[in-house]
């Protein structure tokens, strides 16, 4: 049996909303610790890894571990049934072929429950190792957002490049070209507004637009966003989940012929 | 121009 019910149900419908764009389906992995869901894009580009820890749920049961292959097309469509304000429950039997979601109204006086069909998904899992990051970034979701929308205008690929000084965004296509550069914060009244850079050596890389463009669908999860670099190594954009988890995006950079 | 390489590339498949 496993049960996991989430008071927050929200965040549940804007986890939803950070992962259809990328992947049409993708396996949730159950255990004791919690739901972990890892998947590459259909081009394998980028990576997902999503953690929803145990201790996050208002109840949480997982009798043992069971891996749920849905189509996330179906689940986002059975989320958009629930209200923002809704308690969301994720139900299924051990070696059931459905699962069950079931939304409660915060004064319980409307129940629904919608069950859907599970798939059977053979799905490659890949190691990620502990990396320590040449550079990290720490910037608002809403700024890394705003960038990543400015600068597709420009060109396919964005550069990311980091010093002691500041990280530059930039972009170069037909039009010309659009550069942005960022700051590290000097002093600010709340901490998810600052820029805050954390650097062991200069990292310059070229990324897609277009995922870094997906990616930014989970804004509403975080106020903050942390970019993690290395030389020649995938970007990792981090947005943490309050106090349930994290989304982390993996991106393939660009590399020169 | 510049390549897209792949996440495979970077990452052991378990």
């Amino acid at each position: 049996m496993f049960e996991a019910r989430l008071l927050q149900g929200s965040l549940l419908k804007k986890v939803m909303e950070a992962l259809k764009e990328l992947l049409n389906e993708a396996a949730w992995d159950c255990s004791d610790a919690g739901i972990q869901l890892q998947a590459m894009d259909n081009s394998h580009v980028s990576l997902v890894s999503l953690n929803l820890r145990a201790e996050g749920f208002d109840k949480y049961r997982c009798d043992r571990n069971l891996s749920m292959g849905m189509n996330l097309g179906s689940m986002s469509k059975i989320l958009k049934c629930a209200s923002n304000e809704d308690i969301i429950t994720i139900k299924a039997q051990d070696n059931a072929d459905t699962v069950t979601f079931v939304f409660e109204s915060p004064d319980q006086d409307k129940v629904s429950d919608y069950e859907m069909k599970l798939m059977n998904l053979d799905q490659e899992h890949l190691g990620i190792p502990e990396t320590d990051y040449a550079c990290t970034i720490r910037l608002p979701s809403s700024e890394f957002a705003r960038i990543c929308r400015d600068l597709s205008q420009f060109g396919e690929s964005m550069v990311i490049s980091c010093t002691k000084e500041g990280v530059r965004f930039s972009a170069t296509g037909d039009i010309g070209t659009g550069n942005i550069k960022l700051a590290q914060s000097a002093k600010v009244d709340k901490e998810e507004e600052a820029v805050v850079i954390e650097m062991q050596e200069p990292v310059s890389l070229t990324f897609a637009c277009r995922y870094l463009n997906s990616f930014t669908k989970a804004t509403s999860l975080s106020k903050s966003v942390q970019l993690s670099m290395s030389p020649e190594v995938p970007l990792v954009v981090e947005y943490k989940i309050e106090d349930i988890g994290h989304v982390r995006y993996y991106l393939a950079p660009k590399i020169e012929d | 121009a510049a390549a897209q390489s792949r996440i495979p590339h970077y990452f052991e498949i378990l």
